[in-house]
């Protein structure tokens, strides 16, 4: 445990009142492979420590502390104060509906969230709209209208535009339907891509500038590792996502992606999902996050 | 900067780097460093660059499995591969194309659609089964996974099928019920047909980080994983996580997947692979 180390690190170094450069240096080297085990992208790490090396050096150590815990909650408070306050989720639109966009690599939790999002909003009595944009992947269709099907909620695709429509239709009519029966909020659901993949991102671009979506969510599996930094930063430049979402996080990864995700677009973290289930969603506790990070 | 034959302190940190960054993982990239300076001390040419010294040390760990071949002689008859990993890897995706490999080499293959609890996931394994030429063994919605596995081998065996593929449900390794029901299916594998499963791949996204050890260790535990398949190797996730779990369980790599069709399967490489990361 990080805790632990520390104070293994501090311990060699005994009799210290103050945290000096030294213990300091020590100290900062664990907690960077701390963060990478928790990956934590390499950059992003490095320029962290220096923000938390700025604030300890000169600190007092508080006498009912021990270095090593001063340490971590220097780390700690560092950690959460750049994860971003607890906030508001998703604001809705003046003018409902409110258009969410959910965007992300294969595999990651897209069309569940979706799922999980409708379900949200239903028990918040906003009535939800799902659009099933996914054209590409075998019985995605399926997958979304089953969802929706399980907790009574529209869902529109292909089977009410014809098979020849493309994802910027089905997501231009599906605002529309949405629109006509008064629904609150309309969740737009899209296939996984690559960052990398020119023709699947301008087609987020067009559903983006033709919809105007109030929301637009990066899901991210809670698994994923250095390469977060080069998928958000990409699609953070050719969408401006305004919100993140962390999947999976009822498994044992540390989940260092979401700082990293936060700190190369400047975007908060607004849900985290901890399950299969549609219930399993829960809003974003920098706190809780952090700890996990710090292990 | 990186260039020469001696490791000084800078070079071994940016070769840290570029392996940390590349999902290598601290332990594996300090050990790899460590037996890279070694490597260069007994270079008996003396000025061997770094970079050279560095990508025969990674082909080393990653390399000496056998190429997968689907024309290969199989094990078993029918030739029964479970498939197992985390929600969202890749392993129906990765079974269509299995399958679609198996029935280019000539053989007859069968799938076992033993995810019966995720939404469409049936659906989906039957599109690939159409598209790959190859029969589906399914239930309802719900029924016992290893009940499917036993009724797919069941089939096999009677329409002398020579390759079972069995899809199952994607899991988090830290859900004991869920990998309890895993070890049961491939119970049920085993007493339909002895030797069965001949073959068990963990299917791993490239894009993990060092959760992918987690994630290995508890599989292996499991179910004796006997190959690894690394996907979503298309994009711009390194995978070097492969270092980490070769060094740590030993399992080879077997296939890579390079894209969402059914041809975007390839035998693991450790030559390109190590090329791929290093650029
Ligand atoms: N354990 C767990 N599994 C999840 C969570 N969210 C999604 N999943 C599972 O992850 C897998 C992938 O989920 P999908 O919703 O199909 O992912 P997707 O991003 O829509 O996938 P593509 O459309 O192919 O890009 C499924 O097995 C889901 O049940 C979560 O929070 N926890
Ligand atoms: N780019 C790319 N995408 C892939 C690759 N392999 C799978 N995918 C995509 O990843 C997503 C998830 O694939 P699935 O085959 O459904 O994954 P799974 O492990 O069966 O998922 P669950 O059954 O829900 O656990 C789909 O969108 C696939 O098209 C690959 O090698 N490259
Ligand atoms: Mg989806
Ligand atoms: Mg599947």
């Amino acid at each position: 445990r990080l805790t632990e180390r520390l104070d293994d690190v501090f311990r060699k170094l005994r009799g210290q009142g103050r945290i000096t450069e030294r213990n300091i240096d020590e100290s900062l080297r664990e907690i960077r492979r701390a963060l990478l085990e928790a990956d934590v992208n390499f950059q992003v790490a490095r320029s962290f420590l220096h923000a938390v090396r700025d604030k300890a050096t000169g600190r007092e150590v508080l006498r009912s502390l021990t270095p090593g815990q001063q340490m971590v909650k220097i780390v700690h408070d560092e950690l959460v104060s750049l994860l971003g306050r607890q906030m508001e989720p998703v604001k809705l639109a003046d003018h409902p509906p409110t258009v969410i966009l959910l965007v992300g690599l294969q595999g990651c939790g897209k069309t569940t969230f979706a799922g999980k999002l409708a379900l949200d909003f239903k028990k918040r009595g906003r009535p939800p709209f799902l659009v099933a944009a996914d054209v590409y992947r075998p019985a995605a269709d399926e997958q979304l209208r089953t969802l929706g099907g399980s907790i009574e909620v529209p869902v529109f695709g292909l089977a009410e535009t014809g098979e020849d429509a493309d994802p910027v239709e089905i997501c231009r009519r599906g605002v529309e339907a949405a629109r006509k029966s008064n629904r609150s909020v309309v969740i737009l659901d899209t296939a996984g891509r690559l960052s990398i993949d020119d023709e699947m991102m301008d087609e987020l671009v067009e559903i983006r500038a033709l919809m105007h979506p109030h929301e637009i969510l990066f899901v991210a599996d809670s698994m994923l590792g250095q390469d977060a930094v080069e998928t958000a930063s990409r699609f953070y430049e050719r969408l401006a996502f305004t919100g993140s979402v962390l999947t999976k996080m009822d498994g044992d990864a540390r989940g260092g992606a979401a700082l990293s995700i936060r700190e190369v677009t400047g975007q908060p973290v607004k849900f985290i999902c901890t399950g299969e289930g549609l219930e399993a969603l829960e809003t974003f506790h920098p706190d809780r996050i952090a700890s996990r990070i710090l292990g | 900067a990186i260039s020469g034959d001696a490791l000084d302190e800078e070079a071994a940190d940016e070769i840290e780097e570029i392996l940390i960054q590349a999902d290598v993982g601290v332990d594996a990239a300090v050990e790899i460093v460590d037996r890279l300076r070694e490597r260069l001390r007994r270079a008996e040419s003396g000025a061997e660059q770094i970079f050279v010294s560095l990508r025969k040390e990674l082909c080393q760990i990653a390399g000496g499995g056998v190429p997968f071949d689907p024309g290969a002689e199989l094990t078993g008859k029918p030739h029964v591969v479970l498939v197992v990993g985390v929600n969202g890897v890749g392993k129906t995706t990765t079974i269509g194309k299995l399958a679609r490999l198996y029935r280019d080499s000539g053989r007859s293959v069968l799938l076992a659609a033993c995810d019966t609890f995720r939404a469409a996931a049936v659906p989906q394994l039957e599109i690939w089964a159409e598209r790959a030429g190859a029969n589906i063994v399914r239930a309802q919605q719900g029924a016992d996974p290893a009940a499917v596995a036993f009724d797919a081998v069941s089939a096999a065996l009677s329409r002398d099928t020579d390759v079972v593929l069995v899809d199952t449900a994607g899991r988090l390794h830290t859900k004991v019920n869920l990998m309890e029901e895993l070890k049961k299916v491939r119970r049920s594998l085993g007493k339909q047909c002895q030797g069965a499963p001949h073959e068990t791949l963990l299917v791993l996204d490239a894009t993990t980080g060092q959760n992918a050890l987690s994630q290995a260790r508890q599989f292996h535990l499991a179910t004796e994983v006997t190959g690894l398949v690394l996907t979503k190797l298309d994009g711009t996730a390194k995978g070097g996580i492969a270092f980490a779990l070769r060094r740590e369980l030993g399992i080879p790599i077997k296939l890579i997947g390079v894209g969402e069709g059914e041809d975007d399967l390839q035998p693991f490489d450790g030559e390109t692979f190590v090329e791929a990361l290093l650029e």
